[in-house]
């Protein structure tokens, strides 16, 4: 797994062609909500319970 | 369906005059756990038509001499019900006969998916027109294959060839072993990888969580299938190790909206490796068996 691959299936997911410009006043700001958190670690804990099978 | 005598009985009327013909193949010390499967033949002997059958059947359906053959794998469930899955299907002639080969690894494959105990291998071989319909040819009703046990007397009775390999010699080992480097000479192992998100410049900013994860990767080397059998099989490349199991990772980024930064979450799909095997260049992929 490369820089290259992770940054690509980022992109590919969020539907963008680059990077956002994002700056630290932007993000510094910036609190997870609860529920975006639980999404979260609700992903998590199914990825370590489902495995998809390789190519 | 309108009658108060009678209840509605639900059936499916099946219009076709295939022959069929049920195989049972006892499996369960033939294919342990640690043998990896790489093809299961099926040999059917066709049994040879007679000199006479064939002229009037030349005479009376000029148009097709082939019957088609397909094997499908039966499993019956629980609950009692069955279910069907293709296989393999193929055009034979009337005017051959001898042993015709079907490649069933994915029935054995399927087989081997099934809880324990495990009922026998079941495959059903039917015999059908080459093409549908009234106008068809019947070449169908010539061909015939020599069955299974007493009744086939023996001679030509189907076979089931199973090509299999020690994973004990030939698989991956699981987890490397940290404490050994990776040569030439390592076995196909799990090996951890850390990416470290918050060291990457493009993510500063961008990826919130998680600051980064271990992804694993697969390394070392697999031994390669004794000469035989990649004779048998030219058209598979050398085996290597490969991640064969992945895993999704979540992650939180920020992205702007109406100028403003809010929290995502997104799944980036086959970024961890869950199993390391080893599986040759062009050999297919088990299909899973769907509940």
């Amino acid at each position: 797994l490369t820089e290259e691959q992770i940054l690509g299936s980022l992109l590919q997911q969020l539907h963008l062609s680059e990077v956002p410009a994002l700056d630290q006043g932007d993000v510094g700001q910036l609190v997870i909500p609860a529920h975006v958190r639980a999404q979260y670690v609700a992903l998590l804990q199914r990825s370590h319970g489902t495995h998809s099978r390789g190519k | 369906r309108f009658s108060q005598n009678f209840r509605e009985v639900a059936g499916r009327l099946l219009g076709s005059d295939a022959s069929r013909h049920l195989l049972v193949f006892a499996m369960e010390q033939r294919l342990p756990p640690d043998r990896e499967l790489l093809q299961a033949v099926l040999r059917l002997f066709q049994e040879p038509v007679p000199e006479a059958a064939l002229r009037t059947h030349g005479r009376l359906s000029p148009r097709s001499h082939r019957a088609r053959v397909t094997v499908e794998w039966l499993h019956v469930r629980d609950d009692g019900s069955n279910r069907t899955s293709l296989i393999d299907s193929r055009l034979v002639s009337v005017h051959e006969s001898g042993w015709k080969a079907f490649d069933v690894t994915e029935a054995v494959n399927f087989w081997r998916q099934l809880g324990r105990p495990r009922q026998p291998l079941l495959l059903q071989v039917s015999v059908q027109r080459e093409q549908p319909g009234p106008r068809a040819a019947s070449a169908h009703r010539l061909v015939r294959f020599a069955s299974q046990g007493p009744a086939g007397g023996g001679r030509g009775e189907p076979q089931l060839e199973l090509h299999s390999l020690d994973l004990g010699r030939y698989g991956a080992q699981g987890d490397c072993d940290p404490e050994a480097p990776v040569t030439e000479g390592t076995r196909c192992c799990r090996r951890e990888m850390y990416i470290d998100l918050e060291g990457l410049k493009w993510a500063e900013n961008w990826v919130l969580e998680p600051p980064g994860f271990l992804a694993y990767e697969c390394v070392g080397t697999c031994r390669q299938p004794p000469e035989p059998l990649s004779f048998k099989w030219p058209f598979l490349g050398p085996r290597q190790c490969i991640a064969s199991e992945t895993t999704s990772l979540p992650v939180i980024v920020s992205v702007k909206e109406g100028g403003r930064p809010r929290a995502q979450v997104v799944s980036l799909p086959d970024m961890r490796v869950q199993k390391c095997s080893c599986a040759s260049d062009g050999a297919p992929v088990p299909r899973k068996l769907e509940p």
